[in-house]
């Protein structure tokens, strides 16, 4: 068990390392044990630090560094353990417009085989989606899907 | 294994049954507040088995079922349909193509099927967890929840890794 | 003391259902007391039904729903004890374009006497304020602001 | 009553002395993620006397001191002033500009002052109490925050009201 949790540690850990400056354009981030001796009680302790900035606190952070850490932890989790498909429900809503298309950059560059079902009202997010389906209540209080070309939803 | 459609009907705002394709790669949607997205992603996460009305934002389940317009009449049951291409055998049955559905009424009964076979809720439940893509995956993020996985206190952080082994 | 706070509650009330249907471009809301016998310890509740769609649980509403509903009981209170100055970091960050819209057009509209200092990412709030602060980070980690022209950031 | 400017020196990452003046009507701040401006609004709580380090996503008041970077130290002393016009009284002071100031030292000593006359936390805080533009009022709504207004239960809610009154 402990080999086992320390192995998934490195890897999630290293993943998150490597995948955090693709996400911010720079910087780095770690994950660490707060007790490397007792790994059957031992805390992970999240450490970031953006582009050029000193490490400090996470609470300190802005909310759009928060979001994307957080991000940048999930894709962490499922490049060591991968989902089938992954659904994000606006999860870049604090996010700027350059975070925004780094986010959806790493989306459309992820291997194919792993399903991304993202509702966004970014368009940064929209341009780089394969295909998009518009939800909508023509009548009032009762929910109606259609294709949408991306094109259309994107100069809107 | 892959998606391959979701089909809802009497689903909060899905009065109409309602068909979504998924292809390989990223599908977004899209829409004005209140149309409906983040419903969808709620009838995924209670046909896999969502035990919480309030984890859907109700009550009580039967809040789920369309409840009427000014112009059309509140509806008895909510149904909600996940068809998946299993070939590599991910999920633990022995099908190329497995389709959950799940039913509520409006007098609270429920009826769950994998495969048009009648069966419980924990047969749904367990065959996602075996499969690595139950409640504790990272397999779907709700709207506000992003930052959840930070508000875990440093100790609960290591759950999360063990569930990823 | 009954008797103010049954004046005051009428007050918001009213404010907040004139605000509403202004904010959401329809639809309907008001404030209801729980147990009018006893103004002492009645609590408050919060009806809210969008354009087009029926009253129903105030936590079945969206994202976007929720944020413009809980906007516009702030103003329907500042409408009643008016403040100096209110400062807003980034509350519509969950509305759409169209919501986003209505909710700069009320901020614009409103007695220029009261001054609102809005953080946002949002192109439609930005280019109805009178007046822009960019703030950037040139130097890494040291924060610098500049007078920005409204045309210029709407268009970037 | 209007809040005429803002002056930020060496809080958070306003390492450099900062000044925004306010005028009538409607001033935007923009600017990408993690540029300093929830900072402002945080200068501008500070100085009103907000008493929590966690309130301002610190651990202790001195982490809102200019924390340095790897091309600047770090420095010990944060300072914001913020200045207003009273010319109509709202702030119970008899004086047509009020200006208040706050300081904090990296030994965590402080410092406060009103119309550059030294005075204790607590004349600042009751300066704006007593004007109403204090803690309950809705004059500040911080990121992530516009929704408490409905994470209280209708008991609470009934507080909202009464001070509003
Ligand atoms: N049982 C129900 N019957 C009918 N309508 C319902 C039911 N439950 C929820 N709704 C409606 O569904 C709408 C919310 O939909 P949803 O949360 O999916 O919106 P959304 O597209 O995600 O919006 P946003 O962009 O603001 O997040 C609400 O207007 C709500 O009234
Ligand atoms: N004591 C300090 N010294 C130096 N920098 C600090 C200090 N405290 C916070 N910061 C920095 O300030 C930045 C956060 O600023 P802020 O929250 O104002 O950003 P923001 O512009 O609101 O961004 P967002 O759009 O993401 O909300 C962080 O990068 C943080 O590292
Ligand atoms: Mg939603
Ligand atoms: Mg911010």
């Amino acid at each position: 068990v402990r080999a086992r949790f320390k192995a998934t540690f490195r890897a999630v850990s290293e993943a998150f390392s490597e995948i955090f400056p693709k996400m911010f354009g720079g910087g780095q981030a770690a994950l660490i044990l707060t007790d490397p001796e007792d790994l059957l009680n031992t805390g992970v302790e999240i450490k970031a630090s953006p582009p050029g900035k000193k490490l400090q606190k996470l609470s300190l952070l802005s909310g759009g560094e928060r979001a994307l850490t957080a991000i940048t932890l999930l894709f962490a989790i499922i490049k060591v353990r991968p989902v089938p498909f992954c659904i994000l429900d606006e999860v870049e809503a604090s996010l700027d417009d350059a975070n925004v298309a780094r986010f959806a950059d790493f989306l459309r560059a992820y291997d194919a085989k792993t399903q991304f079902i993202v509702i966004t009202h970014r368009k940064g997010t929209m341009m780089r989606a394969n295909r998009l389906y518009g939800v909508t209540m023509q009548e009032s209080g009762v929910s109606k899907v259609v294709s949408v070309a991306i094109s259309d939803q994107v100069s809107a | 294994m892959s998606l391959t459609s979701l089909i809802i009907s009497g689903f909060k705002s899905f009065a109409d049954k309602t068909e979504l394709t998924f292809d390989k790669g990223v599908t977004g949607i899209v829409g004005p507040n209140g149309s409906g997205k983040s419903n969808i992603t709620e009838a995924v996460r209670w046909a896999m088995g969502e035990q919480s009305a309030k984890g859907l934002r109700g009550e009580h389940m039967p809040d789920v079922i369309f409840a009427g317009t000014q112009l059309r009449p509140a509806m008895n049951l909510a149904l909600v349909t996940l068809k998946f291409d299993n070939q590599d055998r991910a999920l633990k049955k022995d099908a190329d193509q497995i389709e959950i559905t799940r039913k509520i009424f409006r007098d609270g009964t429920s009826e769950f099927y994998i495969n048009q076979k009648s069966c419980r809720l924990k047969d749904i439940v367990s065959l996602f967890l075996d499969s690595g893509i139950g409640r504790s995956s990272f397999s779907i993020i709700s709207q506000g929840q992003v930052e959840e996985i930070f508000n875990s206190r440093p100790e609960d952080r290591r759950t999360i890794i063990e569930e990823t082994a």
